[in-house]
């Protein structure tokens, strides 16, 4: 009905612009919906601002920082109606050390009531992981797992683990 | 509601039975690349009801079959069980807090679908899914390689995303 | 041929004058997310003739001009220089190795395009890039993001990559 | 015209099946050109397969083994006419340690006759770059640039500049 669709986008659109402000450490974003009988024109229209520059077209942002905004949005509708369970496969990708670190902090808010299974290449993601699984192929082509504790990961002795087939 | 366990046997690359258990907050996935994470996320994506190959990036239905490696043969079946642990309804709600849904997938196309280890209908499987808030939509995948569509999406696009959670 | 020295002048976020030395082999560009690494690679694209501002991320070609900062005003003009070193076209080239080509956005919409120095004609830097093998096309960018789309292309779309070494 | 695509075609296809067997250290590639009336059938179809697993649809590739084809596909198609110059910005974002360094080999073997432009977050790709530059926003919003050694990097004394802004 049109009439939820505008409550649950008005919720989100609250939570968006306070986890951007979260992953971003300041700056300003918002989203609007647009309606209109053109269909070009209508539908949901994303403004984002990252702090201490001007708000421009989103197209001029940088990599990292389209991940960040769309996470931003991802999060936020999720928050709305959240689920007990969420699959998050390598979104951290683009993020630098410092991203990273913001981006797990904002995950931390919805660690009380959600289950995350994370995939990811990033050291630090895997440090706040509560269990961390190891998958090999050591049989080439077959897959099979080992758990493998983080002071493994830090120390490299796992390295040709979980970077090299 | 909680998860606590999935195993994958026979499921892409995941030849021999595979089981994770599920912790609170994050459970890690870790390996190099080609090594099978991303066939982990598809495995509870499709024992929690997907049944678009594309979705599993797969042309297929038998796409998610083991089907060979060096030296071992392709599988004749592939079988996914997710355990889980439900939050209680209220006082009146008697029934045991542990449940299990399966599924299997034949080379012969055929398809099975296990509740507490019994063979039931798809639709006895999703209703169960149901009341654990666990549907399909219910419960969100940020994929790999996916995230910037929300952005690239035209305006008119990114209402999908909206509706799932309306 | 090889280039031997890049810069920018209020272009995107380079406010002041920025200069890049270009070595043999790997010059590496690093820093955090959104500090203006895409800039650059954008920088240089133009320069040598690109004139789709959605080939440079933005909308139109006025978001290629510096519009603003905390503290700092948007600027009137986008300036991108490149300087190369020509190789010899047999003993009897007596031209200068040495060359330069340079493009100017001003915020009135009106460009300005210069070779060595002088205001020329458009066509007359483009002849010039020819030459030296740097014409549109003729050089590689192998772009954010964008690399996974040879594959995700459909078979015909395909053919469009083989059409330009072509 | 026809006959110059068919040269270009047949001479990327036997640089892919090398490169992809540099890169994914054995396994097996090609790429076939399909003429048809059918616009859905028409086009170029590729074959990968990585070593030790079977010749399966590309769309089941992990992320990591797409991009090493993808780069296969484009490296191939770059050495039937080099250009003097090329730019890579972050191609090697969803290569992990061990494929990173397969994907320098490949570059190295390029270098004598190009001069690269790389744009990187990976620490390996930086080591075997001749000079590095670091961009840096110490005025929010405004891009300046430092050059940055190796022995910096590493040391970590300059991760404040490539890691936060
Ligand atoms: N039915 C199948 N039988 C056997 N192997 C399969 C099957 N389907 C897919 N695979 C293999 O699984 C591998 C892909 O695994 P996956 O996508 O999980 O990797 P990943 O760990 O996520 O890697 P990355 O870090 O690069 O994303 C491919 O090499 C593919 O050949
Ligand atoms: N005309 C302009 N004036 C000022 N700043 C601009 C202009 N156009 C783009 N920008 C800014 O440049 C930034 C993007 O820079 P760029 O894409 O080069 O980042 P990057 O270093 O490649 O980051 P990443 O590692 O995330 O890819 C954006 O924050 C954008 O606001
Ligand atoms: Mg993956
Ligand atoms: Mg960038």
């Amino acid at each position: 009905s049109r009439e939820l669709f505008q409550r649950t986008f008005d919720e989100a659109r609250e939570h968006f612009q306070e986890i951007f402000r979260m992953l971003f450490q300041g700056g300003k974003a918002d989203m609007e919906l647009i309606e209109s009988d053109d269909p070009l024109e209508a539908g949901i229209e994303i403004y984002a601002k990252p702090p201490g520059k001007e708000l421009r077209n989103i197209r001029l942002l940088s990599g990292g920082e389209r991940t960040l905004t769309a996470l931003a949005i991802l999060f936020a509708v999720f928050k709305v109606k959240p689920s007990p369970f969420c699959i998050l496969d390598e979104v951290d990708a683009a993020l630098d050390e410092a991203n990273v670190e913001r981006f797990l902090r904002v995950l931390a808010g919805f660690v009380e009531d959600t289950q995350f299974l994370v995939v990811t290449h990033h050291k630090r993601t895997m440090a706040d992981c509560q269990v961390l699984y190891g998958i090999t192929m050591q049989r080439k082509g077959i897959s099979s797992r080992m758990a493998v504790s983080l002071a493994e990961v830090e120390s490299g002795r796992v390295d040709a683990i979980i970077d090299a087939p | 509601m909680r998860l606590k366990r999935l195993t994958l046997q026979g499921f892409k690359s995941f030849a021999d039975k595979t089981e994770f258990l599920f912790d609170e907050g994050l459970t890690g996935i870790i390996g190099p690349n080609g090594c099978g994470k991303s066939n982990v996320v598809d495995a509870v994506k499709w024992v929690l009801g997907d049944q678009r190959p594309t979705s599993l990036r797969g042309k297929e239905m038998l796409d998610l079959i083991f089907n060979g490696a060096e030296g071992r043969a392709p599988m004749g079946c592939s079988e996914v069980l997710l355990f889980l642990e439900r939050a209680p309804e209220g006082e009146a709600d008697t029934r045991p807090a542990d449940m299990s849904v399966g599924r299997r997938l034949f080379r012969s196309g055929e398809s099975e679908y296990l509740l507490n280890n019994q063979v039931v209908r798809l639709k006895d499987v999703k209703e169960a899914l149901m009341d654990t808030g666990l549907g399909v939509g219910a419960y969100s995948v940020m994929e790999q390689g996916k995230i910037d569509a929300v952005l690239s999406a035209n305006p008119d696009e990114r209402r999908s995303i909206f509706d799932e959670a309306a």
